[in-house]
């Protein structure tokens, strides 16, 4: 574990609480894509197989059951409960979120660490979150006024995975044979996804303005 | 199992 990388992970748990807090309290999932929270529990679901088989920490294995439990429960809550569900707004989250599954299935099955079904669905996890944004990006351009909470849980989902970047290059440079080529072309991808909406983020932080994506 | 099996990150 190196500095990064927690806080890569502490930078994820708050994005996660963030949107928690916003879907508890405010009860209103307003500007928040039911698809890509989909496809986030489908990431967890299909990276956290070996919860059970491989013990690697306490922390390892806390970490993996709020992920899960959160994003399953996010998804119930946008789904099923009456008052969340009915400020979702399924004529704005259009993007078809299956084409991006089959494609990243078929390269998982190309391309992986071992053929597998563990090491097949973890590369799958892996380009599956790459693009699991993408729905809320685009939720985000046909959003009119994107309220704080919302704007606060992309970037910090879109910052955790720029730290783990760096903490990629740090164990690459301390750990001998430390090279992973999938996970580091993908979250370099996925990181890139945000680009411009941290370079709009950032303005409106600066210019103390509403965030507006440009549509 | 070899450390670089296990995916020791989240």
């Amino acid at each position: 574990m190196n500095i990064f990388r927690l806080a890569g992970d502490m930078t994820h748990l708050a994005s996660v609480l963030v949107l928690l807090l916003k879907i508890h309290t405010i009860k209103s999932c307003a500007g928040i894509s039911l698809k890509t929270q989909e496809l986030y529990a489908l990431v967890f679901a299909t990276r956290y197989l070996d919860i059970f088989t491989d013990f690697i920490s306490l922390y390892n294995t806390t970490m993996k059951l709020i992920f899960l439990g959160s994003s399953f429960s996010i998804v119930w809550y946008i789904r099923n409960h009456k008052i969340v569900s009915r400020s979702y707004d399924k004529s704005q989250d259009t993007f078809r979120h299956y084409f991006l599954i089959i494609p990243c299935l078929l390269l998982a099955l190309l391309v992986n660490e071992k053929f597998t079904f563990k090491e097949v669905m973890w590369a799958f996890s892996i380009y599956l979150e790459a693009v699991a944004i993408l729905p809320q990006l685009v939720l985000l351009q046909r959003t009119r006024n994107i309220d704080n909470l919302t704007g606060q849980y992309v970037f910090l989902l879109g910052a955790y995975r720029a730290l783990y970047i760096l903490n990629w290059i740090y164990r690459y440079f301390t750990e001998t044979h430390y090279v992973h080529w999938i996970t580091w072309v993908s979250g370099l991808v996925q990181t890139l996804l945000y680009a411009d909406f941290f370079y709009y983020y950032f303005e409106s932080w600066k210019n103390n303005k509403k965030l507006q994506l440009p549509a | 199992k070899e450390e670089n099996e296990v995916h020791d990150e989240l």
